[in-house]
């Protein structure tokens, strides 16, 4: 199995082919990889050898072949069962998104803590009640729990999910949950984005 | 002025770092900071020195004095306006979420071309008509354009908001926009945040 630091650079890879593939780029050089992760070609170029992946000099390498390998490698390539708590702003920007499923992640499933939304239909998706989560993840084999729910409510959803059996936690809410070492979490940030912003329009003009 | 390699790592220690504040976490490694860019402990040393910051050996660094260092070194910690282009779901969550302007990005107007919300208000701001997109960069000075339409509409959107004089575009749509090289862009894409979180539950799993 590839070595920690190699496996991260990879999948920072994948995230920056994905991200071509999505928006009909053909190919991506090893400089606009690098550049991604404030690494060098050379070492792009060392880690996608791993992979059997020789790009054309001059052209760069294939974007979604290149997809296609990196989500083979990263064991990401399979599809994921996915579920929703939260059917807010978040939520709903989320259902109403088409591409999840064609990607491998598909939202199985919808729940909220709302009276007055569980039993409604927002989307195509039946809200169910919280009661319902432990049932869900078994029947439908989910594997990752998504948190598009208020910071107050973050710990206690999460812990809930953790019991019902979820492997990871997609986490919407900034707010710090304690978790088991056995489940994953990653939080989503706007706020670094925007940063992420500032700055190259910063270095873009100068500073 | 630092070399853009070493910048861009700076800015994503800083995102790592923004985080850790934000959930409240007092100190951060350079083993962490590493881990999240797939770059060694040693590196990360390296990259700090730069700016002065020497953390403690086996403490780490103090993780708000190096996120206010880092945005001094990289010129994001001054005030930057923002104006938001869509009312729906994501424009609606990114309006309830009262940290940005905690955090230095502040969103002083919101717009959207749907008659039916021109004129109303949602959560405290009145939506304004895309006519008057040009007249409110000027005199509200707005650097940022948070772009949250859908697909079809992401390209002339982006149009406007170059016509009207911003210097970065935040990207909800996933499609790609075409942009002169004097306006930066950023795009969100959550379904790279579920390929990450698959990879580092793969990846726990000794896959
Ligand atoms: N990090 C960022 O930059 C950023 C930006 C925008 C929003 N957010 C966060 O995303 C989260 C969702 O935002 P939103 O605008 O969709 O919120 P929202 O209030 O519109 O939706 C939250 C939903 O969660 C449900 N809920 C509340 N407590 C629950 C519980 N215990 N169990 C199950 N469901 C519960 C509510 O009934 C509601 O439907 C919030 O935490 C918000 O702060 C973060
Ligand atoms: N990348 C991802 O993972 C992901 C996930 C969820 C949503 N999204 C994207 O985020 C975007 C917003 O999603 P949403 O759920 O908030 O959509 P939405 O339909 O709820 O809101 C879009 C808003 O934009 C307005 N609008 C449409 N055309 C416009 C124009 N020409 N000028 C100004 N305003 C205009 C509409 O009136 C509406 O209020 C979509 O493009 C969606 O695909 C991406």
């Amino acid at each position: 199995s590839i070595p920690r630091p190699a496996a991260k650079r990879l999948s920072l890879y994948l995230r920056e082919a994905g991200i071509c593939v999505r928006i009909g780029r053909q190919t991506v050089s090893s400089r606009q990889l690098g550049e991604a992760l404030g690494v060098s070609d050379a070492q792009v170029r060392k880690d996608l050898a791993l992979l059997g992946q020789f790009g054309q000099s001059g052209v760069g390498y294939d974007a979604s072949a290149l997809y296609q390998q990196l989500r083979q490698a990263l064991g990401t390539d399979r599809n994921w069962n996915t579920l929703l708590v939260g059917a807010g702003n978040i939520g709903r920007a989320l259902l109403g998104h088409a591409a999840f499923e064609a990607e491998g992640f598909k939202i199985t499933a919808v729940f909220d803590s709302a009276t007055s939304l569980v039993g409604t239909t927002i989307i195509g998706h039946r809200i169910r009640p919280m009661s319902e989560l432990g049932s869900c993840v078994k029947e439908l084999r989910v594997r990752i729990g998504i948190m598009a729910v208020p910071r107050d409510a973050a710990q206690v959803v999460a812990d809930q999910l953790v019991r019902a059996g979820v492997s990871g936690l997609l986490n919407f809410a900034s707010r710090r949950v304690e978790l088991p070492d056995t489940v994953r979490i990653l939080s989503v940030d706007f706020t670094g984005s925007l940063e992420r912003l500032a700055f190259e329009i910063h270095a873009a003009e100068g500073g």
